[in-house]
């Protein structure tokens, strides 16, 4: 539940920040 | 070395010798070949000029160059340690390693803070977090009242501004990714570990 987590929590899970993407062909 | 011939260096500005970044780096001189391969493939993906720009960054990471996202940015900018506008292959490097899993913990805590201050005054204000909170939730098609965020943003700054000032500065998250280490998990890229599909880029020297 969003609530229940902090801010840098949620912002953390965002797929943005996933930079493995760089890796993938 | 014969990968990293003079002309390579002419093609690719920046460019350092692997030898060097690998001594100041936590990778090995084979992973740093290993990086050039990635990079020369980000790198030439829009304009084959031996730069990474905004463009070529977002397709790498989002197979889509026309998608705009703030985190992207975000991070672009604080790769583009020179403050050109592009990436270099040095820039690459040094940033790249920071996600190191043996990189100093120091400076995980001090990247991540960079990336959250998004207008580097050196803290964390809550209109950033408001900010980052909004285009995640665009990013995710999830919706959320403003006043539900309001509620997460009141219970983050009770727990992380610890002076109650308004703002988190980098002592208090020092404080707090201590108390949630979960939230330097984006800082370590599994890639990056030895003997892991990094080396499928490795070029071949022949």
């Amino acid at each position: 539940k969003p609530v229940s987590m902090n801010a840098f929590e949620l912002i953390s899970r965002s797929k943005s920040f996933n930079l493995e993407n760089l890796f993938e062909k | 070395m014969g990968c990293f011939s003079s002309k390579a260096r002419r093609q690719f500005p920046g460019h350092e010798d692997p030898v060097s970044l690998a001594s100041q780096t936590a990778f090995t001189v084979s992973e740093v070949e290993a990086l050039f391969e990635l990079y020369k493939s980000i790198s030439s993906s829009v304009i084959d000029d031996g730069l990474i720009n905004k463009e070529e960054f977002q397709l790498a990471i989002f197979k889509n160059r026309k998608k705009e996202n703030l985190f992207a940015n975000r991070i672009f900018d604080l790769f583009d340690v020179k403050r050109k506008g592009v990436i270099d292959f040095s820039d690459f490097v040094r940033s790249l390693n920071v996600f190191h899993p043996n990189a100093q913990l120091e400076d995980k805590i001090d990247f991540s803070f960079k990336l959250y201050d998004l207008d580097s005054t050196g803290f964390i204000e809550r209109q950033e977090v408001k900010q980052m909170l909004i285009a995640l939730l665009c990013e995710s098609e999830m919706k959320l009242a403003d006043e539900t965020i309001e509620l997460i943003l009141d219970k983050t700054f009770l727990e992380a501004d610890v002076n109650q000032d308004g703002k988190i500065d980098k002592y208090e998250w020092n404080n707090f990714v201590s108390k949630n280490p979960s939230l330097l998990k984006i800082m370590t890229l599994p890639y990056l570990r030895y003997g892991t599909s990094l080396f499928y880029f490795i070029y071949r020297c022949d």
